[in-house]
C-alpha cells in the first residue's frame, strides 16, 4: 500500500479499495483544502464519495466533475484519481487553477458506479450498469445513464432489464443517481456539471432526448471547440463535439440532460480515448496521457465558467 | 469470473441508410447477446460491437450477406484481459 498520494501510481488501475484509500489520503494529507462528502450508498452499500476542493466561504458557486458512472470505463476513475492529484498540487502554482479555486468549489466523485466497478474487478470486466437486481428479471442492473429524469423513457433507452441501456424502472430509481440529484438540488449553486465517460473521443453538450438545440447552444459550442482545441494541443488526440443527439445518438434520460435543465448551464459530457483499438481495455501506459489532456480541457470549460458568472 | 474466450469486437462501418437500419436491427436480437461498445449513429461512422463466441458465425456470415463492411477490432477479448490483470498484478507486486 503506497504511504501517501505521492507514492500512489497514477499509471495503473486501481480495486476500489485503493482508490477509497487514495481518497482518504488526499484528504488527510490536505485537510484545508479537500474534504470528504458520503453523498449516499450504492445498491450494495458502498459510501459514494464526493472529494470536495474549497479554500472555504459559504454557498460558493461550484464545479461538479464525474467519473466512473459506467463501471467498465476504467480509464475515467483513473483519470478521476489523477484529476484529484493534479488540483492539491497545482493549487498555488498554477495561477489559472488558483483563481478557479479562489472563486469556486469544485465537486469530484471519482467512482460514481462503485457496485459496478467491484464487478468489473471481480466478476465481469465487462459490465457497465448499476448492480440492483429488477424484480422479474434474470438480468441485473440499470444504466445510470438512461435514469434521470429529463426525457425518461424516451427513444434511446430501452425498457428491456437485459439491455446495456435498461433505463430502470422509474426516473431516480438507482440510488447512485438519486443520490446526486439530491446533493445537486441542496447545494442549489452548481455552475457547471462535467461527467466523464469513455470511449470514442468526443465532448459533447446537451440534449440527447431532443432534437431542439439547448438555449445557450452558440456559447456551448464555441466553448466546447476551444476545450478539444486545448485538449489536442497535447498530444495531437482528436475529438469530435456538438450536442449528444446529433453527435453521437438520441439518448433519452442521460445525466447532463437532467443538469441543464437544472439550470446549470455549462453541462458536458466527455468521451475519452480511444477510438478504436481497445475501447474500454485501453492500456495502463495510456491513463496519465488520456488525464493530462483531458485535464486541459477540463481548465477551459473551469475558467470559461468562472469567467462568465450567471 | 465471467470469461470471454474468443468474444471478438468488430468494428462495422455501414455505407448507407439501409445498412445503419440493418445493424440497428441487430440491437433488438436478444439470443445474439451483443454488447454495443459504440452505438449505431450515422452512415460512415464505425459501431463497436462485441460478439459473444456462440455468436460469431451468424454474424459474421449476416453481415456479409448484407454486404455490410467489417474488420476485427480485438481478435480475442480475453487475451487483452488476461493481459491486462497481468499488469496489475505485475505493478501491484
Amino acid at each position: 500500500q503506497p504511504r501517501g498520494t505521492d507514492s500512489f501510481d497514477f499509471s495503473r488501475y486501481h480495486t476500489i479499495d485503493e482508490i477509497y484509500s487514495f481518497q482518504d489520503m488526499l484528504v488527510a494529507e490536505n485537510p484545508n483544502l479537500v474534504s470528504k462528502i458520503v453523498i449516499g450508498h450504492s445498491y450494495e452499500g458502498r459510501s459514494l464519495n464526493v472529494l470536495k476542493f474549497s479554500t472555504g466561504g459559504t454557498s460558493r458557486p461550484a464545479i461538479w466533475i464525474d467519473t466512473g458512472i459506467h463501471s467498465r470505463e476504467w480509464v475515467t476513475q483513473a483519470s478521476g484519481t489523477w484529476f484529484a492529484k493534479k488540483i492539491v498540487t497545482d493549487y498555488g502554482r498554477d495561477p489559472a487553477l488558483t483563481n478557479i479555486l479562489d472563486k469556486m468549489d469544485i465537486f469530484l466523485e471519482i467512482v460514481t458506479n462503485p457496485d459496478g466497478y467491484h464487478f468489473t474487478h471481480n466478476n465481469n470486466r465487462m459490465w457497465r450498469k448499476t448492480r440492483k437486481p429488477n424484480p422479474g428479471s434474470r438480468c441485473d442492473g440499470v444504466d445510470p445513464n438512461r435514469n434521470w429524469d429529463a426525457g425518461f423513457g424516451g427513444p434511446g433507452a430501452s425498457g428491456n432489464p437485459c439491455s446495456e441501456t435498461y433505463r430502470g424502472p422509474k426516473a431516480h430509481s438507482e440510488s447512485e443517481v438519486k443520490s446526486i440529484v439530491d446533493f445537486v438540488k441542496s447545494h442549489g449553486n452548481f455552475k457547471a456539471f462535467i461527467s466523464i465517460h469513455s470511449y470514442s473521443q468526443m465532448l459533447l453538450y446537451p440534449y440527447g432526448y431532443t432534437r431542439t438545440p439547448v438555449r445557450d447552444r452558440d456559447e456551448l459550442h464555441a466553448l466546447a471547440k476551444k476545450a478539444i482545441t486545448d485538449l489536442a494541443s497535447l498530444y495531437g488526440t482528436r475529438y469530435k463535439y456538438g450536442s449528444i443527439i446529433n453527435t453521437i445518438y438520441q439518448a433519452s434520460g442521460g445525466t447532463i440532460d437532467w443538469t441543464y435543465n437544472q439550470g446549470i448551464k455549462y453541462s458536458y459530457t466527455f468521451e475519452l480515448r480511444d477510438t478504436g483499438r481497445y475501447g474500454f481495455v485501453l492500456p495502463a501506459n495510456q491513463i496519465i496521457p488520456t488525464a493530462e489532456e483531458t485535464w486541459l480541457a477540463l481548465m477551459a470549460i473551469m475558467n470559461h465558467t468562472v469567467r462568465n458568472p450567471y | 469470473k465471467e470469461t470471454f474466450d474468443g468474444h471478438q469486437v468488430l468494428r462495422i462501418i455501414p455505407r448507407d441508410e439501409i445498412q445503419l437500419s440493418v445493424i440497428k436491427a441487430l440491437e433488438d436480437i436478444i439470443e445474439f447477446e451483443l454488447d454495443f461498445w459504440r452505438g449505431v449513429t450515422d452512415v460512415a461512422v464505425p459501431v463497436d460491437v462485441r460478439v459473444p463466441f456462440h455468436s460469431l458465425q451468424s454474424i459474421k456470415i449476416y453481415l456479409e450477406t448484407q454486404d455490410i463492411e467489417y474488420s476485427i477490432m480485438i481478435e480475442d477479448l480475453q487475451v487483452m484481459l488476461d493481459e491486462e490483470r497481468e499488469e496489475m498484478e505485475a505493478a501491484a507486486r
